[in-house]
């Protein structure tokens, strides 16, 4: 086997490097579409709200309910989708 | 599935629709099919009709836009979100968004329909063979004009059928210039430009001038896209450029080199290193027909369904044969109930699409007109040359006219002894129907064709193999139509075109005859094939008449449009288009 080639990574220029974070991302997710009011509450209930939040978006997704920011949920987060919410307001 | 807040529908079943742009991905017809297969997902399961309108307002007003295109929810770029749509309801409601920094296909890769060549505007086929070398994507190789073609077969070299590719080079979108390719360079704001460009516009979309001096005439169209296309990246949409270099090494085709996340890009100069210039390749892009089908599931006042296989659950996912889930049927017929019955008697006026020569077969000519009531006696005096008959006698129930012809600027259709006569341009009402007789006593029921001497104002009848001529009230015939030249094999004369002041030209089965009307004979060299001159219509079409500057050929309830160049830019309904029932 040769020795791989080092692949060089080029940051190109405006290249949309979705560098969020995965709470970041979940939170704006979240709130987009209509899972969590965009009121910001304090840091307990907010919490408790994303908690509550990732639930009901996961049951939404017909993912595991685990209330928990996990792999299935951070992937179903990156895929492509209609942009209507899912919940109405 | 889910209804909106307070179940959100249409309170009419005949749900109406209008393009108002289209995405530089697909060509346009591709568009058109794509958006009349995704309604068509609903009327299926449905009593809903569809029907596409050209201008004016319609019910779902359908518009490709990026980033920040008009309403309070902006696209995010490529990938993300890649469209939304409003509930029912008036203005912005109903309506449905497409994002442009998608790449729009029909879910597999690039859809790149061909023009001219001899593949009669068949899809490209990649790869194909051209010259023992392969080739993934249009080439220029082997033209001096350097017009991007592709094969259409996978061999080129053994079946030599190819076409020409959408480019900037062939044709533009939209804009005012009817279609007309770019002119490069051309100037714009005093500067020079050798391709197109987004610059003087916010909405990212390309364009050029179709003059060589846009500030000076004001001419433009939108790029369409190459099959090479570039995606977001910093150009643009240009397309590649092979072969580019990158990193000191010469790049033919895309890579993913110089990516943690393997998507391809590709140089869009000679030099990636020297100029920076690139965008992701064409990928296998999103279906515009699931992705519409999707939306307008919305705008008909379905939410999201937690179903993961349901149409309305809000991944995008690439299903090869479509059908709708039963959540999708239950949810839209909670709203509208099931189809009335299992074929529709009359077809759904949901216009076929500029591409979608509608189904003969659905013609079917028994569902003649309900026989009417007995009229109530009018007692009020006629103020016409003829008395108005009964005004129930409906046009809009008239499966096929007898004829349709242009006289004094008006159109007029005749059926069964009876004419109605439509003024004036656009949406003005028609006429309740008149007795021929009373105004052509000397004429029979049926009228095969018409038409109007431009310079005499005289009026010519056609009945099976007779004619008539009308001067004002005197009348010529009925005589023989041998008379005019025409052969003893013709049995009647389906429709008359004029040809400037004194030639029209007669139709007859799949013939015509150009006529002199000043000489009352038939020009040498006729009869000639209708699809040898007249490509693209139905060569059994009953009637043919010239209105308002364009050719219109019918046949059933339906008519093919023609324009000046001989290109059909329009099939519609005679009811809907003409009528205007």
């Amino acid at each position: 086997w040769s020795v791989p080639l080092k692949s060089v990574f080029v940051t190109f220029p405006g290249d949309v490097i979705k560098n969020m974070s995965d709470t970041d991302l979940a939170e704006s997710y979240l709130k987009k579409f209509g899972y969590m009011d965009t009121l910001h509450r304090s840091g307990f209930q907010s919490v408790v709200s994303t908690s509550k939040a990732l639930k009901r978006m996961q049951r939404q997704l017909g993912l595991d309910e685990t209330g928990q920011l996990d792999t299935q949920t951070l992937d179903a987060m990156k895929r492509p989708r209609c942009g209507v919410p899912d919940v109405a307001n | 599935y889910k209804t909106f807040d307070g179940d959100l529908k249409w309170d009419h079943n005949d749900v109406t629709y209008r393009i108002l742009n289209y995405s530089p991905d697909l060509d346009s017809s591709v568009i058109d099919d794509a958006f009349a297969r995704a309604f068509k997902v609903w009327s299926d399961v449905t009593p809903l009709t569809f029907t596409r309108l050209f201008d004016g307002t319609a019910d779902i007003m359908i518009s490709f836009g990026k980033k920040n295109h008009g309403d309070p929810y902006p696209f995010d770029g490529k990938d993300g979100l890649l469209a939304h749509a409003y509930p029912p309801g008036e203005g912005l409601q109903g309506d449905a968004h497409f994002d442009d920094d998608e790449f729009w296909t029909l879910g597999k890769g690039p859809v790149v329909k061909t023009y001219y060549g001899n593949a009669e505007g068949a899809m490209c086929r990649f790869p194909f063979v051209f010259g023992g070398k392969t080739y993934t994507t249009c080439t220029s190789e082997g033209r001096a004009d350097k017009l991007p073609w592709c094969a259409t077969t996978d061999d080129y070299d053994k079946d030599g059928k190819y076409g020409f590719c959408p480019s900037e080079l062939l044709f533009t979108i939209g804009g005012n210039s009817d279609g007309a390719k770019c002119v490069f360079p051309f100037v714009f704001l005093g500067d020079e430009y050798n391709s197109c460009t987004t610059e003087g516009r916010n909405d990212g979309y390309r364009w050029c001038a179709t003059t060589s001096n846009f500030d000076q005439d004001k001419k433009y169209g939108f790029c369409p896209n190459r099959d090479t296309t570039t995606i977001g990246g910093n150009s643009e949409g240009e397309p590649c450029h092979f072969p580019f270099v990158f990193l000191g090494k010469e790049y033919d085709s895309c890579t993913s080199e110089g990516r943690g996340d393997g998507k391809l890009w590709c140089g869009t100069t000679s030099s990636y290193d020297d100029d920076k210039k690139w965008g992701f390749c064409p990928d296998q892009g999103y279906s515009l027909f699931l992705v519409a089908a999707h939306e307008f599931g919305h705008a008909l006042g379905l939410d999201h369904s937690n179903i993961r296989e349901a149409l309305m659950y809000p991944m995008y996912s690439y299903v090869e044969d479509f059908s709708l889930h039963e959540d999708d049927i239950e949810g839209i017929q909670y709203l509208y109930g099931g189809k009335t019955d299992p074929k529709p008697t009359v077809p759904q006026p949901n216009t076929p699409t500029t591409t979608a020569i509608p189904d003969p077969d659905e013609t079917d000519s028994t569902d003649e007109p309900e026989p009417e009531p007995e009229p109530e006696p009018t007692n009020h005096p006629t103020t016409t040359t003829s008395t108005p008959l009964d005004p129930t006698k409906d046009a809009c129930n008239v499966i096929k006219f007898d004829t349709i012809t242009v006289i004094g600027g008006d159109l007029y259709f005749f059926k069964d002894g009876h004419y109605w006569r439509k003024s004036g341009k656009g949406d003005s009402a028609l006429k309740s129907p008149m007795l021929i007789s009373e105004r052509w006593p000397a004429l029979p029921a049926v009228i095969d064709s018409a038409f109007e001497d431009v310079l005499t104002k005289r009026l010519y009848f056609f009945s099976g193999t007779k004619f008539w001529v009308y001067t004002g009230k005197n009348v010529l015939g009925p005589r023989s139509i041998e008379k005019l030249g025409l052969p003893d094999s013709v049995q009647k004369v389906e429709g008359a075109l004029q040809r400037g002041q004194n030639k029209v030209l007669l139709f007859s089965a799949e013939n015509f005859w150009r006529l002199d009307v000043k000489t009352q004979t038939i020009d040498k060299g006729y009869p000639k094939f209708i699809d040898v001159v007249f490509g693209g219509v139905p060569i059994d079409a009953h009637e043919v008449f010239q209105y308002e500057g364009h050719t219109f050929f019918c046949r059933d309830r339906f008519y093919w449009r023609m324009n000046s160049r001989r290109q059909v830019d329009r099939v519609g309904y005679v009811k809907y288009d003409l009528l205007k029932c």
